[in-house]
């Protein structure tokens, strides 16, 4: 494709070409978009973030697609969401008010090692890419390498294991990246980390039983973003904490925004309940996208709508 | 580059507490090779799991014995990648 117009939403594509698209997005709509790089992957791939701003010093919000690379549908989603916020901005109202108040930052490819993987190498790969001395195993699960309740429960401490922690919190660079990130900012207001797939949206925590001291607010919102998502398509979700919701899962990525003061902190789970799971095919990403965006923007605009 | 071919991806129900502890030792039989989609973790949530070809049989014996109720979800996990790559080949081509 030579512009993002050209672009086919309908289909799943390479790292290189979604690299591209944010290229493109960015040349087209200089005005509103910029690309900022946030670290470098193990390898050494570029961690692009796009920066959607109409003005100096404002408030953000997070959005990130994909830290579990098989998690196809959702980086797809990702490049949609993008292209749906310029398309948006000036003439969707209440998108237009966000941007007038706030940064959006979207982080579309946040895994590049383990997306590159699946696409050239081992299609189910989730983890990061970089190897663990003493193990023949590579990769660390990056949504169990955040500094909330690192090392207990709902992580592993094997090497082998899909949910293997790391050796220590933040080791993996793609995580630091985005730590380093929320706190040089010190003003992200809203962060919301996307996946797939088992229809849910869920909020903290998922390390302790303890309730999020801000539950009730982040309940009924959840309640909102679902009920306008299911507006769409009647795609049937399910909403809670992490750990009454599905199961204990520590040092995971909203646990630590949320402890880090980031109060509307939510993690995704897409389309769709098994049928396809991590192969779901390509027709169904716009429609994925479609609904999910609805949910985005419930969670952003109450997000603008109630400063704190 | 590795295949899928004979990867079954089944969808399993755990009827009590005593099937969730036998599909987490079944999880750490780490020579079958499985790759849980969705881990045991209690009766109210569905197991998802990709069973490679090879260990298909050991699995489905193991279930069956047990009494554990499952369907297979995915038939076969690298027709399903083939499906993909002809779609993104095509949208290339366009």
């Amino acid at each position: 494709p030579r512009n993002t117009d050209d672009f086919v939403y309908t289909n799943y594509h390479n790292l290189n070409t979604i690299y591209s698209f944010m290229d493109m997005l960015v040349a087209e709509h200089s005005d509103l978009v910029s690309k900022i790089v946030i670290g470098q992957s193990y390898e050494g791939r570029p961690l692009n973030v796009l920066r959607f701003s109409t003005g100096a010093n404002r408030p953000g919000m997070w959005l990130d697609t994909g830290i579990h690379s098989r998690e196809w549908v959702t980086q797809a989603s990702g490049v949609w969401f993008a292209k749906k916020i310029v398309t948006d901005y000036g003439r969707d109202p209440a998108l237009t008010d966000i941007l007038n108040n706030y940064d959006i930052y979207l982080e579309i490819i946040t895994n590049p090692d383990g997306y590159q993987y699946t696409q050239t190498k081992d299609r189910m790969w989730r983890k990061t890419r970089k190897p663990n001395p003493g193990s023949s195993c590579v990769g660390v699960d990056p949504n169990r390498n955040w500094d909330a309740g690192f090392g207990g429960a709902g992580s592993s401490s094997s090497p082998c294991s899909e949910t293997y922690r790391g050796p220590s919190a933040h080791s993996e660079p793609e995580v630091k990246a985005i730590v380093d990130f929320v706190k040089s900012h010190g003003n992200i207001k809203s962060f919301v980390s996307i996946h797939s797939y088992s229809q849910m949206l869920l909020y903290p925590y998922g390390y302790t039983r303890t309730p999020a001291k801000d539950q009730a607010e982040l309940h009924e919102l959840a309640r909102k973003a679902i009920t306008e998502l299911q507006s769409l398509y009647n795609t049937r979700y399910t909403y809670g904490s992490i750990i009454t919701t599905i199961y204990q899962a520590s040092g995971g990525t909203i646990d630590w925004t949320y402890d880090q003061g980031i109060k509307y902190s939510y993690t995704f789970e897409l389309r769709d309940t098994g049928r396809y799971g991590f192969i779901l095919p390509a027709n169904q990403i716009v429609p994925t996208a479609e609904e999910t965006w609805l949910a985005l923007m419930a969670i952003m605009e109450h997000t603008k709508n109630n400063p704190y | 580059k590795e295949t899928f071919e004979g990867h079954q991806v089944l969808r399993i129900t755990a009827n009590n507490e005593a099937q969730i502890t036998l599909l987490k030792e079944l999880s750490e039989q780490g020579h079958l090779g499985l790759d849980f989609w969705m881990e045991p973790i209690r009766e109210s949530l569905p197991i998802d799991v990709r069973v490679p070809f090879n260990s298909l049989q050991a699995v489905r014996a193991f279930l069956a014995y047990n009494h554990i109720e499952y369907l297979v979800m995915i038939e076969d996990v690298q027709n399903l990648l083939d499906e993909e790559q002809r779609q993104m080949l095509k949208s290339h081509v366009i």
